[in-house]
Protein backbone atom coordinates (compact mmCIF):
# COMPACT_ATOMS: atom_id res chain seq x y z
CA UNK A 1 0.00 0.00 0.00
CA UNK A 2 1.17 3.21 -1.15
CA UNK A 3 0.78 6.55 0.85
CA UNK A 4 -0.58 9.64 -0.31
CA UNK A 5 1.92 12.38 -1.11
CA UNK A 6 1.88 16.10 -0.16
CA UNK A 7 0.25 16.73 -4.11
CA UNK A 8 -3.10 14.74 -3.05
CA UNK A 9 -5.16 16.73 -4.71
CA UNK A 10 -7.90 18.66 -1.87
CA UNK A 11 -11.53 19.34 -2.04
CA UNK A 12 -12.87 22.30 -1.83
CA UNK A 13 -17.05 22.45 -1.04
CA UNK A 14 -19.49 25.05 -2.06
CA UNK A 15 -22.10 25.13 0.96
CA UNK A 16 -24.61 27.90 -0.22
CA UNK A 17 -24.79 26.14 -3.95
CA UNK A 18 -26.14 22.22 -2.02
CA UNK A 19 -28.50 24.16 0.43
CA UNK A 20 -32.56 23.38 -0.82
CA UNK A 21 -30.85 21.49 -3.44
CA UNK A 22 -33.59 19.28 -4.78
CA UNK A 23 -33.49 16.98 -7.70
CA UNK A 24 -37.34 15.60 -7.37
CA UNK A 25 -38.16 16.96 -10.49
CA UNK A 26 -35.08 15.51 -12.43
CA UNK A 27 -36.94 12.83 -14.79
CA UNK A 28 -33.82 11.68 -16.91
CA UNK A 29 -30.36 11.04 -17.08
CA UNK A 30 -28.30 10.74 -20.43
CA UNK A 31 -26.26 13.45 -20.49
CA UNK A 32 -24.85 15.82 -23.19
CA UNK A 33 -20.76 15.64 -23.21
CA UNK A 34 -18.51 18.38 -24.58
CA UNK A 35 -15.22 18.33 -24.99
CA UNK A 36 -13.39 21.36 -26.11
CA UNK A 37 -9.42 21.22 -27.09
CA UNK A 38 -7.63 25.04 -27.28
CA UNK A 39 -4.19 22.79 -27.59
CA UNK A 40 -3.12 19.53 -28.46
CA UNK A 41 -1.68 18.74 -25.14
CA UNK A 42 -1.13 20.85 -22.13
CA UNK A 43 2.75 20.85 -23.06
CA UNK A 44 1.77 22.37 -26.34
CA UNK A 45 -0.16 25.49 -25.14
CA UNK A 46 0.58 28.25 -28.15
CA UNK A 47 2.24 31.60 -27.34
CA UNK A 48 0.64 34.22 -25.28
CA UNK A 49 -1.81 31.80 -23.35
CA UNK A 50 -1.78 31.90 -20.00
CA UNK A 51 0.81 29.36 -18.46
CA UNK A 52 -1.56 27.23 -16.85
CA UNK A 53 -3.83 27.87 -20.00
CA UNK A 54 -7.37 27.24 -18.87
CA UNK A 55 -6.77 26.17 -15.36
CA UNK A 56 -5.85 29.95 -14.51
CA UNK A 57 -9.20 30.86 -15.24
CA UNK A 58 -10.87 31.86 -11.75
CA UNK A 59 -14.08 30.28 -10.25
CA UNK A 60 -15.61 33.00 -11.13
CA UNK A 61 -15.67 33.27 -14.55
CA UNK A 62 -16.54 29.37 -14.91
CA UNK A 63 -19.94 30.25 -12.57
CA UNK A 64 -20.79 32.78 -15.12
CA UNK A 65 -20.67 30.14 -17.88
CA UNK A 66 -22.09 27.37 -16.07
CA UNK A 67 -24.87 30.20 -15.30
CA UNK A 68 -26.02 29.40 -18.78
CA UNK A 69 -25.72 25.80 -18.73
CA UNK A 70 -27.90 26.01 -15.76
CA UNK A 71 -25.16 24.41 -13.72
CA UNK A 72 -23.91 25.48 -10.26
CA UNK A 73 -20.78 24.91 -8.54
CA UNK A 74 -21.03 22.07 -5.75
CA UNK A 75 -17.47 21.12 -4.99
CA UNK A 76 -13.90 21.23 -6.43
CA UNK A 77 -11.12 18.94 -6.33
CA UNK A 78 -8.12 20.65 -7.33
CA UNK A 79 -4.67 19.80 -8.26
CA UNK A 80 -1.90 20.42 -10.24
CA UNK A 81 -2.94 19.69 -13.74
CA UNK A 82 -6.82 19.21 -13.64
CA UNK A 83 -9.64 20.43 -11.69
CA UNK A 84 -12.79 18.71 -11.58
CA UNK A 85 -16.15 20.62 -10.63
CA UNK A 86 -19.02 18.88 -9.67
CA UNK A 87 -21.93 20.23 -10.45
CA UNK A 88 -25.66 20.52 -9.59
CA UNK A 89 -28.35 18.97 -11.83
CA UNK B 1 -22.99 17.31 -14.04
CA UNK B 2 -19.33 17.61 -14.00
CA UNK B 3 -16.43 19.55 -15.68
CA UNK B 4 -13.04 19.00 -16.24
CA UNK B 5 -10.22 22.08 -16.62
CA UNK B 6 -7.41 21.04 -17.82
CA UNK B 7 -4.54 23.52 -19.39
CA UNK B 8 -5.53 22.24 -22.53
CA UNK B 9 -9.18 21.63 -22.90
CA UNK B 10 -11.63 21.27 -20.84
CA UNK B 11 -14.69 18.37 -20.82
CA UNK B 12 -18.25 19.72 -19.52
CA UNK B 13 -20.77 16.75 -19.17
CA UNK B 14 -24.08 18.24 -17.89
CA UNK B 15 -27.65 15.81 -17.47
CA UNK B 16 -31.33 16.32 -17.50
CA UNK B 17 -32.25 19.98 -19.00
CA UNK B 18 -29.20 21.28 -18.40
CA UNK B 19 -28.51 23.82 -21.65
CA UNK B 20 -24.83 23.23 -22.40
CA UNK B 21 -24.48 24.44 -25.91
CA UNK B 22 -25.75 27.79 -24.24
CA UNK B 23 -22.40 27.47 -22.71
CA UNK B 24 -19.75 27.68 -25.55
CA UNK B 25 -19.76 31.37 -26.64
CA UNK B 26 -18.88 32.09 -23.05
CA UNK B 27 -16.77 29.12 -22.96
CA UNK B 28 -14.91 30.50 -26.03
CA UNK B 29 -14.81 33.78 -25.17
CA UNK B 30 -13.54 32.69 -21.20
CA UNK B 31 -10.73 30.95 -22.98
CA UNK B 32 -9.65 33.84 -25.61
CA UNK B 33 -9.75 37.01 -22.45
CA UNK B 34 -9.12 34.86 -19.26
CA UNK B 35 -6.64 32.28 -20.65
CA UNK B 36 -5.10 34.17 -23.85
CA UNK B 37 -6.08 31.19 -26.34
CA UNK B 38 -5.73 32.85 -30.19
CA UNK B 39 -9.16 34.33 -31.12
CA UNK B 40 -10.74 35.96 -33.56
CA UNK B 41 -12.14 39.19 -32.39
CA UNK B 42 -15.27 40.02 -34.43
CA UNK B 43 -13.79 43.94 -34.07
CA UNK B 44 -16.30 44.61 -30.76
CA UNK B 45 -14.82 46.44 -27.47
CA UNK B 46 -17.30 44.08 -25.93
CA UNK B 47 -14.79 41.17 -24.76
CA UNK B 48 -17.59 38.70 -24.57
CA UNK B 49 -17.53 38.90 -28.71
CA UNK B 50 -14.27 37.53 -28.41
CA UNK B 51 -13.44 33.49 -29.29
CA UNK B 52 -10.78 31.44 -28.72
CA UNK B 53 -10.52 29.25 -31.90
CA UNK B 54 -10.30 25.69 -30.40
CA UNK B 55 -7.99 23.40 -32.15
CA UNK B 56 -10.77 20.14 -31.45
CA UNK B 57 -14.04 20.04 -30.44
CA UNK B 58 -15.94 16.60 -29.44
CA UNK B 59 -19.61 16.57 -28.61
CA UNK B 60 -21.30 13.30 -28.18
CA UNK B 61 -24.89 11.87 -26.62
CA UNK B 62 -27.11 9.07 -25.96
CA UNK B 63 -30.43 9.23 -27.20
CA UNK B 64 -32.70 10.89 -24.99
CA UNK B 65 -35.20 9.49 -22.89
CA UNK B 66 -37.71 12.86 -23.35
CA UNK B 67 -36.47 14.92 -26.05
CA UNK B 68 -39.66 17.21 -26.17
CA UNK B 69 -38.99 18.25 -22.15
CA UNK B 70 -35.31 19.36 -23.33
CA UNK B 71 -34.65 23.41 -23.86
CA UNK B 72 -33.05 25.14 -26.68
CA UNK B 73 -31.43 23.22 -29.30
CA UNK B 74 -31.31 20.02 -27.08
CA UNK B 75 -34.33 18.47 -28.63
CA UNK B 76 -33.03 16.69 -31.49
CA UNK B 77 -29.92 15.84 -32.55
CA UNK B 78 -30.74 17.52 -35.99
CA UNK B 79 -30.98 21.08 -33.74
CA UNK B 80 -27.79 20.41 -31.80
CA UNK B 81 -25.61 19.86 -34.87
CA UNK B 82 -27.20 22.51 -36.41
CA UNK B 83 -26.46 24.99 -33.89
CA UNK B 84 -22.57 23.53 -33.94
CA UNK B 85 -22.11 23.85 -37.27
CA UNK B 86 -23.18 27.50 -36.78
CA UNK B 87 -19.97 27.76 -34.41
CA UNK B 88 -17.78 25.64 -36.12
CA UNK B 89 -16.77 24.83 -39.49
CA UNK B 90 -15.57 21.52 -40.58
CA UNK B 91 -17.88 19.55 -38.33
CA UNK B 92 -18.95 16.13 -39.08
CA UNK B 93 -21.66 14.25 -37.28
CA UNK B 94 -22.80 10.81 -36.72
CA UNK B 95 -25.32 8.50 -35.52
CA UNK B 96 -23.21 5.27 -34.34
CA UNK B 97 -25.96 1.90 -33.07
CA UNK B 98 -29.52 0.88 -33.48
CA UNK B 99 -32.06 3.46 -34.96
CA UNK B 100 -34.80 1.32 -33.36
CA UNK B 101 -32.78 0.81 -30.34
CA UNK B 102 -30.01 2.29 -27.72
CA UNK B 103 -28.00 4.64 -30.48
CA UNK B 104 -25.38 7.32 -29.99
CA UNK B 105 -24.48 10.66 -31.42
CA UNK B 106 -21.24 12.61 -32.19
CA UNK B 107 -20.07 15.60 -33.76
CA UNK B 108 -16.28 16.36 -33.98
CA UNK B 109 -14.25 19.01 -35.69
CA UNK B 110 -10.59 18.35 -37.86
CA UNK B 111 -7.66 19.05 -35.97
CA UNK B 112 -7.52 22.87 -36.49
CA UNK B 113 -3.49 22.07 -37.93
CA UNK B 114 -3.06 26.31 -37.10
CA UNK B 115 -2.78 25.35 -33.64
CA UNK B 116 -0.37 22.05 -33.38
CA UNK B 117 2.75 22.62 -33.00
CA UNK B 118 6.13 21.79 -34.92
CA UNK B 119 7.17 18.45 -35.23
CA UNK B 120 9.86 17.40 -32.65
CA UNK B 121 12.84 19.43 -33.60
CA UNK B 122 15.59 17.01 -34.84
CA UNK B 123 17.84 17.80 -31.71
CA UNK B 124 15.40 16.04 -29.77
CA UNK B 125 14.63 13.25 -31.51
CA UNK B 126 17.54 10.77 -30.42
CA UNK B 127 16.07 11.69 -26.53
CA UNK B 128 12.40 11.18 -28.03
CA UNK B 129 13.34 7.71 -29.67
CA UNK B 130 15.71 6.67 -26.45
CA UNK B 131 12.05 7.11 -24.49
CA UNK B 132 10.29 4.78 -27.02
CA UNK B 133 12.77 2.08 -27.12
CA UNK B 134 12.57 2.04 -23.57
CA UNK B 135 8.75 1.45 -23.23
CA UNK B 136 6.38 -0.81 -24.78
CA UNK B 137 5.42 -0.71 -28.17
CA UNK B 138 1.42 0.45 -27.28
CA UNK B 139 3.23 3.69 -25.42
CA UNK B 140 5.38 4.52 -27.63
CA UNK B 141 3.99 7.93 -28.76
CA UNK B 142 3.56 8.63 -24.96
CA UNK B 143 6.59 10.71 -24.64
CA UNK B 144 7.88 13.51 -26.95
CA UNK B 145 6.44 16.40 -27.95
CA UNK B 146 4.13 14.92 -31.05
CA UNK B 147 0.18 16.28 -30.94
CA UNK B 148 -0.43 12.26 -31.78
CA UNK B 149 -0.26 11.01 -28.35
CA UNK B 150 -1.67 7.24 -27.72
CA UNK B 151 -2.23 7.88 -24.26
CA UNK B 152 -5.43 9.62 -24.74
CA UNK B 153 -8.15 7.36 -24.40
CA UNK B 154 -11.79 7.86 -23.22
CA UNK B 155 -14.16 5.18 -21.98
CA UNK B 156 -17.53 5.79 -21.61
CA UNK B 157 -19.93 2.87 -20.11
CA UNK B 158 -23.76 4.57 -20.62
CA UNK B 159 -25.95 1.84 -18.60
CA UNK B 160 -29.80 1.62 -18.50
CA UNK B 161 -32.67 -0.39 -16.94
CA UNK B 162 -30.56 -0.50 -14.09
CA UNK B 163 -31.58 -3.17 -11.42
CA UNK B 164 -34.28 -1.68 -9.03
CA UNK B 165 -33.27 -3.35 -5.75
CA UNK B 166 -29.41 -2.47 -6.01
CA UNK B 167 -30.45 1.02 -7.14
CA UNK B 168 -32.13 1.94 -4.04
CA UNK B 169 -28.39 2.51 -2.64
CA UNK B 170 -28.49 5.73 -4.63
CA UNK B 171 -31.62 6.72 -2.30
CA UNK B 172 -31.18 9.36 -0.14
CA UNK B 173 -33.05 7.22 2.40
CA UNK B 174 -31.29 3.88 2.39
CA UNK B 175 -27.81 5.98 2.14
CA UNK B 176 -29.00 7.48 5.38
CA UNK B 177 -29.38 4.14 6.78
CA UNK B 178 -26.23 2.57 5.49
CA UNK B 179 -24.73 5.49 7.11
CA UNK B 180 -25.94 5.28 10.23
CA UNK B 181 -25.05 1.80 10.51
CA UNK B 182 -21.85 1.81 9.20
CA UNK B 183 -20.23 4.82 10.75
CA UNK B 184 -22.71 5.62 13.22
CA UNK B 185 -24.78 8.82 14.03
CA UNK B 186 -22.21 10.67 14.40
CA UNK B 187 -21.12 11.61 10.66
CA UNK B 188 -24.99 12.85 9.82
CA UNK B 189 -24.82 14.82 13.15
CA UNK B 190 -21.75 16.52 12.13
CA UNK B 191 -22.82 17.08 8.54
CA UNK B 192 -25.52 18.60 9.59
CA UNK B 193 -24.29 20.81 12.89
CA UNK B 194 -21.04 21.75 10.74
CA UNK B 195 -17.68 20.44 10.35
CA UNK B 196 -14.71 22.98 11.42
CA UNK B 197 -11.77 22.78 8.66
CA UNK B 198 -10.21 19.65 9.43
CA UNK B 199 -12.35 18.53 11.90
CA UNK B 200 -10.89 14.87 12.71
CA UNK B 201 -14.40 14.18 13.95
CA UNK B 202 -16.04 14.53 9.98
CA UNK B 203 -13.55 11.88 8.78
CA UNK B 204 -16.03 8.68 7.98
CA UNK B 205 -13.33 6.37 7.36
CA UNK B 206 -11.97 6.84 10.85
CA UNK B 207 -12.63 3.44 11.68
CA UNK B 208 -11.72 1.40 8.55
CA UNK B 209 -8.01 0.73 7.36
CA UNK B 210 -5.75 3.73 6.35
CA UNK B 211 -5.95 2.83 2.82
CA UNK B 212 -9.11 5.12 2.03
CA UNK B 213 -7.39 8.33 3.63
CA UNK B 214 -7.85 9.31 0.17
CA UNK B 215 -11.08 10.05 0.68
CA UNK B 216 -11.89 11.50 3.26
CA UNK B 217 -13.05 15.08 2.95
CA UNK B 218 -10.59 18.01 4.05
CA UNK B 219 -12.33 21.25 3.71
CA UNK B 220 -9.34 23.89 2.90
CA UNK B 221 -11.86 26.48 1.64
CA UNK B 222 -10.45 29.05 -1.01
CA UNK B 223 -13.64 29.60 -2.50
CA UNK B 224 -14.54 33.44 -3.49
CA UNK B 225 -16.09 33.96 0.33
CA UNK B 226 -19.55 34.50 -1.05
CA UNK B 227 -19.64 31.31 -2.22
CA UNK B 228 -17.46 29.37 0.32
CA UNK B 229 -18.06 28.07 3.81
CA UNK B 230 -15.86 26.18 6.01
CA UNK B 231 -18.86 23.58 6.57
CA UNK B 232 -19.45 19.95 5.14
CA UNK B 233 -22.56 19.47 3.69
CA UNK B 234 -24.78 15.88 3.97
CA UNK B 235 -24.65 15.54 0.42
CA UNK B 236 -21.14 15.08 0.05
CA UNK B 237 -20.94 12.75 3.36
CA UNK B 238 -23.62 10.53 2.21
CA UNK B 239 -22.35 10.64 -1.17
CA UNK B 240 -18.79 9.44 0.01
CA UNK B 241 -20.64 7.07 2.06
CA UNK B 242 -22.20 5.47 -1.49
CA UNK B 243 -19.20 5.77 -3.44
CA UNK B 244 -17.79 3.62 -0.79
CA UNK B 245 -20.74 1.35 -0.16
CA UNK B 246 -21.25 0.60 -3.54
CA UNK B 247 -17.56 -0.21 -4.49
CA UNK B 248 -16.84 2.81 -7.07
CA UNK B 249 -13.96 3.51 -5.22
CA UNK B 250 -12.38 0.28 -5.81
CA UNK B 251 -12.75 1.08 -9.40
CA UNK B 252 -9.28 2.83 -8.95
CA UNK B 253 -8.62 1.89 -5.54
CA UNK B 254 -5.64 3.80 -3.11
CA UNK B 255 -4.05 0.55 -2.87
CA UNK B 256 -2.89 1.34 -6.62
CA UNK B 257 -3.28 4.90 -6.73
CA UNK B 258 -2.33 6.70 -3.15
CA UNK B 259 -3.16 10.27 -4.26
CA UNK B 260 -6.48 9.85 -5.83
CA UNK B 261 -9.29 11.55 -4.36
CA UNK B 262 -12.96 11.16 -5.04
CA UNK B 263 -15.71 13.67 -5.10
CA UNK B 264 -18.81 12.27 -4.54
CA UNK B 265 -22.73 14.10 -3.38
CA UNK B 266 -25.90 12.81 -3.05
CA UNK B 267 -28.84 14.21 -4.18
CA UNK B 268 -32.38 14.44 -2.16
CA UNK B 269 -34.47 12.12 -2.43
CA UNK B 270 -32.14 10.63 -4.96
CA UNK B 271 -29.33 10.87 -7.42
CA UNK B 272 -25.16 10.71 -7.47
CA UNK B 273 -22.81 12.22 -8.91
CA UNK B 274 -19.05 11.63 -8.43
CA UNK B 275 -15.65 13.00 -10.02
CA UNK B 276 -12.44 11.42 -9.55
CA UNK B 277 -8.99 12.61 -9.68
CA UNK B 278 -6.39 10.13 -10.89
CA UNK B 279 -2.61 11.29 -10.25
CA UNK B 280 -0.43 9.07 -11.98
CA UNK B 281 1.31 7.18 -9.21
CA UNK B 282 4.42 6.21 -11.90
CA UNK B 283 4.79 9.50 -13.34
CA UNK B 284 6.12 11.80 -11.07
CA UNK B 285 2.96 14.15 -11.52
CA UNK B 286 3.22 14.40 -15.17
CA UNK B 287 0.01 12.82 -15.86
CA UNK B 288 -3.73 13.30 -13.55
CA UNK B 289 -6.07 11.21 -15.33
CA UNK B 290 -10.12 12.11 -14.20
CA UNK B 291 -13.70 9.61 -13.84
CA UNK B 292 -16.77 10.57 -13.51
CA UNK B 293 -20.09 8.88 -12.45
CA UNK B 294 -23.45 9.86 -12.49
CA UNK B 295 -26.72 8.44 -11.36
CA UNK B 296 -30.73 8.61 -11.75
CA UNK B 297 -31.91 5.38 -9.67
CA UNK B 298 -35.83 5.78 -10.42
CA UNK B 299 -37.27 2.74 -12.18
CA UNK B 300 -38.86 4.49 -14.98
CA UNK B 301 -36.02 5.82 -16.55
CA UNK B 302 -32.82 4.59 -14.50
CA UNK B 303 -29.69 5.42 -16.23
CA UNK B 304 -25.90 5.26 -14.52
CA UNK B 305 -22.61 6.64 -17.04
CA UNK B 306 -19.11 6.09 -16.31
CA UNK B 307 -16.63 7.73 -18.04
CA UNK B 308 -12.47 8.17 -17.78
CA UNK B 309 -9.41 8.67 -19.58
CA UNK B 310 -7.33 6.71 -17.31
CA UNK B 311 -5.51 4.18 -19.47
CA UNK B 312 -6.98 0.88 -19.51
CA UNK B 313 -2.83 -0.49 -19.10
CA UNK B 314 -2.71 1.57 -15.57
CA UNK B 315 -5.88 0.87 -14.12
CA UNK B 316 -3.86 -2.51 -13.17
CA UNK B 317 -6.10 -4.57 -16.15
CA UNK B 318 -7.62 -4.47 -19.29
CA UNK B 319 -10.48 -1.93 -20.18
CA UNK B 320 -12.83 -5.17 -19.73
CA UNK B 321 -12.31 -5.21 -16.10
CA UNK B 322 -12.87 -1.55 -15.72
CA UNK B 323 -16.10 -2.28 -17.54
CA UNK B 324 -16.50 -5.32 -15.30
CA UNK B 325 -16.18 -3.82 -12.33
CA UNK B 326 -18.38 -0.58 -13.05
CA UNK B 327 -21.08 -2.77 -14.50
CA UNK B 328 -21.31 -4.70 -11.75
CA UNK B 329 -21.59 -1.71 -9.38
CA UNK B 330 -24.88 -0.65 -11.57
CA UNK B 331 -26.23 -3.44 -12.37
CA UNK B 332 -27.66 -2.86 -15.80
CA UNK B 333 -30.52 -4.77 -17.90
CA UNK B 334 -28.39 -3.23 -20.91
CA UNK B 335 -25.50 -0.79 -21.46
CA UNK B 336 -23.15 0.49 -24.26
CA UNK B 337 -19.64 0.91 -24.18
CA UNK B 338 -17.99 3.92 -26.36
CA UNK B 339 -13.85 3.59 -26.48
CA UNK B 340 -12.15 6.77 -27.96
CA UNK B 341 -8.55 6.03 -28.48
CA UNK B 342 -5.72 8.52 -30.47
CA UNK B 343 -3.98 6.20 -33.01
CA UNK B 344 -0.37 6.52 -33.15
CA UNK B 345 0.93 9.23 -36.17
CA UNK B 346 1.82 7.18 -39.18
CA UNK B 347 4.84 9.62 -40.07
CA UNK B 348 6.42 9.09 -36.78
CA UNK B 349 5.71 5.68 -36.97
CA UNK B 350 7.65 5.98 -40.29
CA UNK B 351 10.27 7.85 -39.40
CA UNK B 352 11.66 5.97 -35.96
CA UNK B 353 11.71 2.96 -37.81
CA UNK B 354 8.60 1.33 -35.47
CA UNK B 355 7.04 -0.56 -38.68
CA UNK B 356 10.49 -2.03 -39.69
CA UNK B 357 9.89 -4.64 -37.06
CA UNK B 358 8.04 -7.36 -38.22
CA UNK B 359 7.98 -9.14 -34.70
CA UNK B 360 6.91 -6.59 -32.67
CA UNK B 361 4.26 -5.46 -35.12
CA UNK B 362 2.79 -9.12 -35.23
CA UNK B 363 2.83 -9.02 -31.71
CA UNK B 364 0.82 -5.50 -31.26
CA UNK B 365 -1.78 -7.05 -34.13
CA UNK B 366 -2.36 -10.03 -31.84
CA UNK B 367 -2.53 -8.14 -28.56
CA UNK B 368 -5.17 -6.05 -29.71
CA UNK B 369 -7.24 -8.84 -31.47
CA UNK B 370 -7.03 -10.66 -28.00
CA UNK B 371 -7.81 -7.41 -25.95
CA UNK B 372 -11.29 -7.14 -28.71
CA UNK B 373 -12.18 -10.65 -28.09
CA UNK B 374 -11.74 -9.62 -24.17
CA UNK B 375 -14.57 -7.01 -24.62
CA UNK B 376 -16.75 -9.26 -25.98
CA UNK B 377 -17.14 -10.89 -22.95
CA UNK B 378 -18.40 -9.43 -20.28
CA UNK B 379 -19.85 -11.54 -17.39
CA UNK B 380 -23.51 -12.18 -17.17
CA UNK B 381 -23.53 -10.26 -20.73
CA UNK B 382 -23.81 -10.81 -24.45
CA UNK B 383 -22.41 -8.28 -26.88
CA UNK B 384 -24.96 -7.51 -29.47
CA UNK B 385 -23.38 -4.85 -31.84
CA UNK B 386 -19.75 -4.06 -32.28
CA UNK B 387 -19.43 -0.72 -34.44
CA UNK B 388 -15.51 0.43 -35.53
CA UNK B 389 -15.44 4.40 -37.13
CA UNK B 390 -11.72 5.83 -37.77
CA UNK B 391 -11.83 9.33 -37.55
CA UNK B 392 -8.73 12.03 -38.40
CA UNK B 393 -6.20 10.93 -35.31
CA UNK B 394 -8.75 8.88 -33.20
CA UNK B 395 -10.59 5.21 -33.36
CA UNK B 396 -14.01 4.86 -32.18
CA UNK B 397 -15.15 1.21 -31.09
CA UNK B 398 -18.73 1.65 -30.08
CA UNK B 399 -20.06 -1.82 -28.47
CA UNK B 400 -24.08 -2.44 -27.37
CA UNK B 401 -24.18 -5.52 -24.49
CA UNK B 402 -27.69 -7.26 -23.09
CA UNK B 403 -27.97 -8.86 -20.12
CA UNK B 404 -28.00 -12.37 -19.93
Amino acid sequence: TLSPSEGTPHLTINREATIDLDSSNAFEGPEKLLEVWFAPAPEALPPGSQKNGLKAVTVDKWKEMLDQVNCKILSVVESEHVDAYLLSE
Amino acid sequence: SSMFVFPHKLILKTCGTTTLLFGLHRMLSIAAVDAGFPSQSTGSIDKTQVAATPYRVFYSRKNFLFPDKQHGPHRSWKEEVKYLDHMFTGGSAYMVGKMNGDHWYLYLTAPNTTLAPSRTPEHQRTVTETKVLQVPASTAFAVGQSAWRTDDETLEVLMTDLDPENAKQFYLEHASAVAEEKYSKRVREVAKEGASVHDDTFDVFSNTSSDHSAYTPDYDVDFPEELSSQVGTEGHSLGTVVSEACGLSEVYPTTIYPDARVDAYLFTPCGFSANGVIPAPDQAGTATHYFTVHVTPEPLYSYASFETNVPARRSGGETAEVIERVVDIFKPGRFSVTLFEAKADPTEVRELGLLGDSAANAEAVERGRIRSARMDKIKGYRRVDRIVHDFDGYELVFRYYERN
